[in-house]
């Protein structure tokens, strides 16, 4: 009989086999885990969440994953994640405080068609797969089409660019769903966006060059969380905000997520050793999963001691 | 299926802001069809570059006069991708 125990989290995985993992963890786990589907994507397929919750009206820690749909190391982290944080609930002390106090979403696939079609047709497709009337070109990056700054600088109006915006924010359904979720639940006090690679920690902003109004504190919490993360295997993270540290761009998640009022946004991006870029190999993802979920785990323990 | 025999991904360092403009211009030339990893913004953070085979003697023909280091990070992208297929059935099988 299978069991989330006997999955193997060190592999990479089509779509099907990632929401059957997500199954396992929740058969296993029924009682700190289970599954919404909170929408729909372009090609039909489900949009599922996984909730981690030990008591009812807590407020709430969002997590994602893979919105650029070849970056299949971030899926996979996400889905090793999934089983560590049930796994660890009773156990570690960090993590069953945490889920005694707020509920954790982790969406481990955000960009299902994406991903679907970077198994089956291009292993570089990096954005959605919604087609556009009057344009011969498929898909917006989903992480320049939210409500923030959209429209503005480092992001392509070129429906053929690999950053196009698309024809306005949210018009894609896979961003309008998480933001509609993030929306109707209300409490949601911690944002964290997986990415890879670069080795970077983000917080806002990206569309604008300004520091944020809580820039010391988030640069404080996002150095704690590199240093936690470095110290498994030495991985070295760059932390900072997106236009100080990579570049201008706008439309990007955790922009949007911070100026509604969740004051905790960070997005990470993961490990590449600068040899294989988005084609990790496989042996790779256990360690970065386990180095990342100390990141992680910093910035969560963070938000649970800093009510607001 | 879209394959990617012969493209390369080449890892490029550019020293100054001014090096760095002379890549936001190759950005700018959509006929080479370059998929840049890592976006030109930052002389600290290395560009990398996807590089269809039929460009590859342009871009690097550019970045030699222009005296912007690079080297290659991927030699044949699809050499890799086939390794990940491989690891994947054999995933799938055991």
């Amino acid at each position: 009989e299978r069991n989330s125990g006997s999955f193997n989290f060190g592999a990479f995985h089509t779509l099907d086999n990632l929401y059957n993992a997500i199954d396992l963890i929740v058969a296993d786990y029924k009682s700190v885990v289970s599954k919404q589907q909170i929408g729909t994507s372009y090609e039909g397929r489900p949009i599922y969440v996984l909730k981690f919750s030990t008591g009812a009206d807590r407020p709430g820690i969002w997590i994602d994953a893979g919105i650029h749909s070849r970056e299949w190391v971030t899926q996979a982290t996400a889905l090793w994640t999934a089983h560590q944080l049930a796994f660890d609930y009773g156990k570690d002390t960090s993590v069953t405080s945490l889920l005694n106090k707020y509920d954790v979403f982790l969406l481990v696939v955000t960009n299902p068609d994406g991903y679907a079609y970077s198994h089956t047709a291009n292993r570089m497709w990096r954005k959605t797969r919604s087609i556009k009337s009057g344009s011969r070109c498929v898909g917006v990056d989903p992480n320049r089409n939210w409500n923030a700054g959209f429209g503005g600088p480092g992001a392509s109006a070129d429906p053929c660019s690999d950053s196009y915006r698309g024809p306005s924010a949210e018009s894609e359904v896979e961003v309008k769903t998480v933001a509609n979720f993030i929306r109707s639940h209300g409490k949601i006090k911690g944002f964290v966006s997986i990415h890879s690679y670069s080795q970077l920690l983000l917080f806002p902003y990206g569309y604008k060059c300004t520091n944020p109004a809580h820039y010391t504190e988030l640069n404080t919490v996002g150095k704690a969380a590199a240093s936690a993360l470095s110290a498994l295997y030495g991985t070295q993270y760059t932390v900072g905000t997106i236009c100080s540290t990579i570049y201008q761009a706008s439309g990007g998640s955790i922009d949007w997520t911070y100026d509604i009022g969740i004051k905790y946004s960070f997005a990470f991006e993961l490990r590449d050793t600068g040899r294989y870029g988005f084609l990790l190999p496989a042996t790779q993802i256990l360690p970065t999963a386990q180095e990342t979920w100390l990141g992680i785990k910093k910035i969560l323990e963070h938000v649970r001691d800093n009510p607001y | 299926e879209k394959t990617f025999v012969g493209e390369q991904v080449l890892r490029i360092k550019a020293s100054s802001n001014e090096k760095m403009g002379l890549l936001q211009d190759l950005q700018s030339l959509t006929h080479l069809q370059l998929d840049f990893w890592t976006e030109p913004a930052n002389p600290n953070i290395p560009v990398d570059v996807r590089i269809p085979f039929r460009s590859l003697q342009s871009v690097k023909a550019y970045l030699e006069y222009n005296n912007i280091d690079y080297t290659i990070m991927i030699e044949d992208l699809q050499v890799i991708i086939n390794n990940e297929k491989e690891e994947m059935e054999f995933n799938e099988r055991k």
